[in-house]
C-alpha cells in the first residue's frame, strides 16, 4: 500500500530550469503522478520529475535543486517532485541511500573526490551509476553502521565519517511538536507514513490545501491536530495512524506572547483564571476525567498550562475553551474573556458591518487561508469581482461584498467549507434589533403550517 | 420541559449520536437543513460520520415500524458567527415533508415577537425526576411567550437545540434556539433563547451556497 510517490519531496507550481540542459530532458509522457514516480524510482538516471497535473503529462529529469547549473522558478502548471534522497540533509538508518551534496567530514575535512586516487589510492569505491559515488560527497557504499564517510584530502587521514546526523535527531521538537517541519517519515514502530496529500490506504481530514499552516508536506510526520507528538497516516492499511520518535529540543521554546486579562488571536497565549464558560457552566478540571474524558493531560502538554480548570487553548481553537462540568455540554468556549485592546487596532476591526473594511487579513476565524476572489476553486464564487466591481474583492482579503450583518467573510481553501467569518471584531458593540414589526406586516410561506388536530390526538 | 404534553411538532428533530442515542434537538428549516446549538457539538470540524437526525414520530424511541418515521445521516456541520452559538446541520438527502414532517418558517431579519404571542416549545430531553414524573418523553409543550416575566421553564439534558416557536399570520415561526444556560431556569429567571432573526441573513445564505 505504498504509494511510489512516497520516495520523492513535492514542491507546488515549481519547474527546475537546468540552463543548458545536458543532456535533453527525455519527452514528457502520459500517465499519473503516481505512475511517473514509479517510472523515475526504478530509472537509475532518473533524479526528480515534473508532473502537469492538466495534462497529466510528466517528464522526467536526470537532476535536482542542488545539481549545478540549475534554478527553481515559478510555474503554476508544474509540480516538481524530487527524490527525498537527493534532498535530505539527514540519513535514514545507516545512511546507504543518502545522496545529498554534503562533502566534508566529521572534524571539517574536506572529501577527495570518489574517481581520484590520490592522496589515497582506492579501487574498492569508484564510481558507477548504481553506487552513487559521485563528485566528493558523503556516502555509505559499505554500510558503515557510522553512516556515509568519505575519503580525505588529508593526506594523514584516509577517511573520516561525515557525521550527518539521523532525521529523528536533526531537527528536534519543542512543546507537541506543532512546528516540527523536519524530515522523519516513518512511525515509532518504523512503517512508513501515508502522504498527506493522499487519501489510500486511509482516507482522512487533512488535506494539505485545507490546512496549508501545518506543514502537511509529502509523507512527513506532523502534528495537525494538537496530539501529544507528531504523527502520521501510515502505509498499513491495518494500523490507521502511529506517533513518530523525534529528539525533544534541549532548549525551551520561545514563550508565545501570554496574556492573563485578555487573549490576543485565538487565545493560545491566554493564561488568565477565567474558568466558567460563556453561558456560566462551571469548567472541568484539565487533570479529571469526568463528566468528560479527554486526552489534553496536563503533563502532556507542558506548554499549553493546562492548570485547575482554567479556559484555555490548547487545540488551535477559535477561542479559549474548557471541557465544561455538565455532563450533557462537552466543551464551550469561553467568549466571555475579553479580546486585548491592542490587538483590535483600525484594521483589525470593521464598522458597521465591515462593508468598507478593506484590511489584509485572509485567514477564516478557523485559521483557514482564504480562497482569492477571482478564482474559481474549490468554490465557484456567487459574488466576485465581476459581480461586485465597487467591493474592492483584492486577492483573497476578506470583504463584505453583499453587507452580511455579520462582518467580512471569505470564501475558503476548505473544499468543505464554502464560506465562513473572518477572525475581524466590530469595532464597536453595535444594537441589531429593530423597532417591532407588525405581526401583520410579515407573511410567511410554504412553512410552519401542521395539522393541529394531530396535536390533541394521541397515539 | 416541565409540565406541558404530548403534541405534534413536525419540524423538531431528534439528533442522535453513532449509538443511536438522542443527545438535542433540532428544527428543519430546510428539506436538507437543521438548526441546532453549538453547545451540542465537541467542535465546528466534528466529524459526524454515524450521527443522523429523526423526524415524523411522537415517541423519542418509536416503534421499529413506525410508518412516519425518517431517519437522515448528517453530512456536515456549519457554525454560525461566533457569538450566535447557532450551527446548521446538512442531511445527506432532503426530508420528505408530509402531515408529520413540516419545514418551520423564518422569522424576517432582526424581527422581534411581539409580547403575548403565542409560543412552544418542543424536545425529547428527559424529564426524569422532574414534577412531570416517569414515562415516555413525548413531544410537545405550548406554552404563552412572556417577555422578563414569571415563566418556569426548566430544559433539562436533550432539549438544547430545539426549537422556541411561535405563531405569526398563522404560521409556526422558529424564533429561538434553546441554549444551556446558565442555570436551570426558575421562577424568578427568564428561560434563555438564541433570538434567531439575528442570524437569518447567515442561515439564508448557507442555504444559497
Amino acid at each position: 500500500h505504498r504509494s511510489p510517490l512516497n520516495d520523492f519531496q513535492r514542491l507546488r507550481a515549481t519547474e527546475l530550469l537546468a540552463v543548458p540542459a545536458e543532456p535533453p530532458p527525455p519527452l514528457p509522457e502520459q500517465g499519473s503522478a503516481e505512475q511517473c514516480a514509479q517510472r523515475c524510482a526504478t530509472s537509475l538516471a532518473c533524479r526528480a520529475f515534473h508532473y502537469d497535473r492538466q495534462s497529466q503529462l510528466c517528464q522526467l529529469l536526470s537532476w535536482t535543486q542542488h545539481s549545478p547549473h540549475v534554478q527553481l522558478q515559478k510555474n503554476i502548471h508544474y509540480d516538481l517532485y524530487q527524490k527525498k534522497d537527493y534532498l535530505r540533509d539527514c540519513i535514514v538508518a545507516d545512511g546507504t541511500s543518502y545522496r545529498g551534496t554534503r562533502a566534508t567530514t566529521e572534524k571539517g575535512l574536506r572529501c577527495q573526490h570518489w574517481q581520484a586516487t590520490t592522496p589515497h589510492d582506492h579501487s574498492r569505491f569508484l564510481p558507477s551509476p548504481r553506487n552513487g559515488l559521485e563528485e566528493n560527497y558523503c556516502r555509505n557504499p559499505d554500510r558503515d553502521r557510522r553512516g556515509p564517510w568519505c575519503y580525505t584530502v588529508n593526506p594523514k587521514v584516509r577517511h573520516q565519517s561525515c557525521g550527518i546526523k539521523k532525521c529523528e535527531d536533526a531537527v528536534c521538537m519543542t512543546c507537541n511538536g506543532e512546528d516540527y517541519r523536519g524530515a522523519v517519515d516513518h512511525t515509532e514502530s518504523g512503517t512508513e507514513c501515508q502522504r498527506w496529500d493522499l487519501q489510500h490506504p486511509h482516507k482522512h481530514p487533512f488535506h494539505p490545501d485545507k490546512y496549508p499552516d501545518k506543514g502537511l508536506d509529502d509523507n512527513y510526520c506532523r502534528n495537525p491536530d494538537s496530539s501529544e507528538r507528531p504523527w502520521c497516516y501510515t502505509t498499513d492499511p491495518g494500523r490507521e495512524r502511529e506517533y513518530c520518535h523525534i529528539r525533544f529540543c534541549k532548549k525551551r521554546p520561545r514563550p508565545l506572547n501570554l496574556t492573563t486579562g485578555c487573549f490576543r488571536g485565538k487565545g493560545e497565549g491566554y493564561r488568565g483564571r477565567v474558568n466558567i464558560t460563556v453561558s456560566g457552566i462551571p469548567c472541568q478540571r484539565w487533570d479529571a476525567q469526568t463528566p468528560h474524558q479527554h486526552h489534553f493531560v496536563p503533563e502532556k502538554y507542558p506548554c499549553k498550562d493546562l492548570q485547575e480548570n482554567f479556559c484555555r487553548n490548547p487545540d488551535g481553537s477559535e477561542a479559549p475553551w474548557c471541557f465544561t462540568a455538565r455532563p450533557t455540554v462537552r466543551i464551550a468556549f469561553c467568549f466571555q474573556i475579553r479580546r486585548c485592546p491592542d490587538e483590535l487596532d483600525a484594521q483589525e476591526c470593521y464598522h458597521d458591518h465591515g462593508e468598507r473594511y478593506h484590511g489584509h487579513i485572509s485567514k477564516t476565524r478557523k485559521g483557514i487561508t482564504c480562497q482569492p476572489w477571482a478564482a474559481q476553486a474549490p468554490h465557484v464564487p456567487q459574488i466576485s469581482p465581476v459581480t461586485h466591481p465597487e467591493a474592492h474583492l483584492e486577492e483573497n482579503y476578506c470583504r463584505n461584498p453583499d453587507n452580511d450583518s455579520h462582518g467580512p467573510w471569505c470564501y475558503t481553501m476548505d473544499p468543505r467549507t464554502p464560506f465562513d467569518y473572518c477572525a475581524i471584531k466590530p469595532c464597536l458593540a453595535q444594537s441589531w434589533l429593530m423597532p417591532m414589526l407588525l405581526a401583520d406586516a410579515v407573511a410567511f410561506e410554504q412553512c410552519g403550517r401542521r395539522e393541529e388536530r394531530l396535536q390533541q390526538k394521541g397515539r | 420541559i416541565i409540565g406541558g404534553q404530548p403534541g405534534n411538532s413536525p419540524w423538531t428533530v431528534s439528533i442522535r449520536n453513532r449509538a443511536g442515542v438522542h443527545f438535542c434537538g433540532g428544527s428543519l428549516v430546510k428539506e436538507q437543513w437543521v438548526i441546532s446549538t453549538r453547545q451540542c457539538f465537541f467542535s465546528c470540524d466534528a466529524d459526524l460520520t454515524g450521527y443522523e437526525v429523526q423526524l415524523g414520530t411522537l415517541f423519542k424511541d418509536p416503534g421499529p415500524g413506525d410508518p412516519d418515521k425518517q431517519t437522515i445521516p448528517i453530512v456536515q456541520i456549519v457554525c454560525g458567527p461566533s457569538e450566535s452559538q447557532l450551527v446548521m446541520l446538512k442531511l445527506v438527502r432532503p426530508a420528505t415533508l408530509n402531515r408529520r414532517v413540516a419545514l418551520i418558517c423564518l422569522p424576517p431579519e432582526r424581527y422581534v415577537v411581539p409580547a403575548g404571542t403565542v409560543c412552544e416549545i418542543a424536545g425529547w430531553g428527559e424529564t426524569r425526576g422532574t414534577c412531570c414524573g416517569p414515562g415516555t418523553p413525548t413531544l410537545g409543550s405550548p406554552w404563552k411567550l412572556v417577555p422578563w416575566g414569571d415563566t418556569s421553564l426548566w430544559v433539562p439534558q436533550g432539549d438544547y437545540g430545539g426549537p422556541l416557536a411561535c405563531l405569526t399570520a398563522d404560521c409556526w415561526v422558529l424564533e429561538g434556539v434553546i441554549t444551556p444556560s446558565r442555570i436551570c431556569a426558575r421562577t424568578d429567571q427568564p428561560a434563555l433563547f438564541i433570538r434567531v432573526s439575528l442570524y437569518v441573513d447567515w442561515i439564508h445564505k448557507v442555504i444559497k451556497m
